[in-house]
C-alpha cells in the first residue's frame, strides 16, 4: 500500500520487540474483520517461501535483485521470523519481514519470472550444486499459494468508497447521529465529515464494521433523533436514494433479538454498560428509551445531571457492551456506580430496593461467549476510541468471557479500554505496516513530557 | 479428510537456480481458485 510519507513519518515498528522473550502477538485468525483472516490458519511455521536475499555482493547487472528460499520459524501477527534455507542452526542472519509484504513470494515465483535463486553469501561455499539440496529441503514442505499476493490486494478492498453518504454517531453529542461522507479510508477503517462540520472539524474515524455508522434513512426508520440538512430529511421520507448514499447492503445487520415473546428491554430498567465516554470504566446504567429493531437509548447514572438527554447512548440490544446488573460483581470488575453512591458501598440489591427500581432480565443479553482465542499478555493493535484516528500498541491485559481489557503500552491504567472480542477496532501486529496507517508506540518518558 | 484434501493441494513447483532448473512436488493451501 503507498501511502503519503509524512503521514507515516514516526510510525511505530515493532521490530525490537518481536524478539524479546515472552513476547506472544494475538493471531491474525482472532481478527475476523482484519485481513486474509480467514486463511491465515494455512500460515504455519515451516512454511517454506521465496524472499528477497540480503546476504549477497552489491547487486550486479545481471541478477539486480538477489531472491533465496527461507523458512518460517515464528508468526506474529503478519510477521515471520525467517531463516535463509541452508543455515542450519545457525541464526546470524535471521529476520523479521511482513509475509504479505510483496518481498515475499511462493517457492517458484522466482522461476516463473526467469530469476534464478542465488544463496546467501554466507553459505555460497556449502554445496557446489544445490539442486540435491533444495530438492531435499523443498519436497513435500508447504508453500503459499500461488495466488497469495491478489489474495492479500483482495482482502484489503473497501466495500465502501469515498463520497459515500451515511448516518454516523455525532461525537459532539452522543445521543444522536450526524450525516457524514466518507472522505478517506485506510485499512478498511472510514474517516468521515460531518454535514454542517465547523471548518476546522476533523470528522470521525471508525471501522468500516463499527456499530456507530448506519445506513441512509436508519434514523427515521428507528426513530432516533438524526442532524441533517432538510433535504436529506424529504429524502428520508420518500425512500428515494441516490447513487452517492451507503443503503442497507453496506452494513452488518445486528443479530435480531432471541427472547421469547413480550420480553424486552422498557424504560427504566437497569443494568450496566461500558461508559461510550470512558471506555476504562463499566457502570451502573438506565434504559432511557427504546427505538425500533431493538435498538434502545441508555444513559449511564454516573454522568452529571442533564436533563436534555444529549448524554444517552444508542446500543443495539445484542450489544455485547451492555450486561446485567451484577455482571461486575460476579467478574471482580469494579463497578462505577450510580452519581452519589460510593464504589465500595454500592450493593444492587439495597439500591433497587430503596429505590424501587427493576434491573433488565437476563435473557435479554447477549450471552454467547465465541470461541476467540484470546488471552492475556497477547499484544495487538488498537484504536484509541477516544481519539480514533490513532491507532496503537496495546496489549489484552484481561479476558471475561468475551470481554476483552486492552491497555495501551506506556500508559495509566485509566486509558484502558474494554472491547469486546469481535471489536472492528482491534488489529493483529503488523496490521497498520500492512495497510499503511500509523502506528503509535508505546509511550516513553520522552512523549509522556 | 476431505476438508484437507481441499485444504492442502500437491503441487508441481519449478526451481531456478545458477545451475539450471528443476521442479520439486510442494503443498499449498488449497485458495488457489
Amino acid at each position: 500500500v503507498k501511502r503519503n510519507r509524512s503521514e507515516l513519518a514516526n510510525t511505530y515498528e515493532w521490530k525490537c520487540q518481536l524478539s524479546e522473550p515472552g513476547f506472544i502477538a494475538a493471531p491474525v485468525s482472532c481478527f475476523s474483520h482484519a485481513p486474509l483472516a480467514d486463511c491465515w490458519e494455512n500460515i504455519t511455521v515451516g512454511m517454506k517461501v521465496e524472499v528477497e536475499n540480503t546476504d549477497c555482493d552489491d547487486f550486479t547487472e545481471s541478477f539486480p535483485d538477489s531472491f533465496w528460499v527461507a523458512t518460517v520459524l515464528r508468526i506474529s501477527g503478519y510477521k515471520a521470523l525467517l531463516r535463509y534455507e541452508g543455515f542450519g542452526q545457525n541464526c546470524s542472519k535471521d529476520f523479521w519481514v511482513s509475509l504479505c509484504s510483496n518481498s515475499v513470494h511462493p517457492v517458484g515465483w522466482c522461476a516463473t519470472r526467469g530469476k534464478p535463486l542465488i544463496p546467501p553469501k554466507t553459505i555460497e561455499d556449502k554445496y557446489k550444486d544445490w539442486k540435491e539440496f533444495l530438492v531435499k529441503r523443498l519436497t513435500g514442505a508447504r508453500t503459499l499459494p500461488s495466488n497469495f499476493y491478489n489474495k492479500v490486494t483482495d482482502s484489503l478492498v473497501s466495500r465502501f468508497r469515498c463520497g459515500l453518504n451515511l448516518e454516523v454517531v455525532d461525537k459532539n453529542r452522543i445521543s444522536q447521529v450526524k450525516v457524514a461522507t466518507v472522505r478517506k479510508i485506510v485499512g478498511k477503517r472510514l474517516h468521515v465529515c460531518y454535514y454542517n462540520a465547523e471548518p476546522d472539524d476533523n470528522g470521525f474515524w471508525c471501522h468500516e464494521d463499527s456499530p456507530l455508522i448506519h445506513p441512509v434513512g436508519w434514523a427515521s426508520r428507528v426513530g432516533q433523533t438524526i442532524d441533517a440538512p432538510e433535504e436529506y430529511l424529504q429524502r428520508c421520507e420518500e425512500g428515494t436514494w441516490g447513487e452517492n448514499d451507503a443503503t442497507d447492503e453496506y452494513f452488518h445487520v445486528p443479530q435480531p433479538s432471541s427472547c421469547p415473546l413480550g420480553v424486552s428491554f422498557q424504560e427504566g430498567m437497569k443494568l450496566e454498560a461500558i461508559d461510550p465516554l470512558n471506555l476504562s470504566a463499566i457502570c451502573v446504567a438506565t434504559v432511557m428509551k427504546v427505538l425500533r429493531e431493538n435498538y434502545v437509548m441508555i444513559r449511564i447514572d454516573s454522568y452529571d445531571e442533564d436533563a436534555s438527554g444529549s448524554d444517552w447512548f444508542c446500543y443495539h440490544a445484542s450489544s455485547p457492551c451492555i450486561f446485567p446488573a451484577g455482571f461486575c460483581d460476579v467478574n471482580s470488575i469494579p463497578l462505577t456506580p450510580p452519581k452519589g453512591h460510593e464504589p465500595r458501598e454500592f450493593d444492587w440489591t439495597t439500591y433497587l430496593e430503596k429505590s424501587n427500581l427493576t434491573t433488565a432480565p437476563l435473557i435479554l443479553f447477549n450471552r454467547e461467549i465465541p470461541a476467540h482465542g484470546f488471552v492475556v499478555g497477547m499484544r495487538l493493535e488498537a484504536a484509541d476510541l477516544m481519539d480514533p484516528r490513532l491507532v496503537c500498541v496495546g496489549t489484552v491485559s484481561r479476558v471475561v468471557g468475551r470481554l476483552l481489557k486492552i491497555h495501551f503500552d506506556g500508559w495509566e491504567e485509566e486509558y484502558d479500554q474494554w472491547l469486546d472480542c469481535e471489536s472492528p477496532d482491534m488489529y493483529p501486529v503488523g496490521w497498520c505496516d500492512l495497510v499503511g496507517h500509523k502506528l503509535e508506540g508505546p509511550r516513553t518518558p520522552s512523549t509522556k513530557a | 479428510a476431505e476438508t484437507k484434501t481441499r485444504k492442502w493441494e500437491q503441487k508441481q513447483v519449478q526451481i531456478k537456480t545458477l545451475e539450471g532448473e528443476f521442479s520439486v512436488t510442494m503443498w499449498a493451501s488449497g485458495t488457489d481458485d
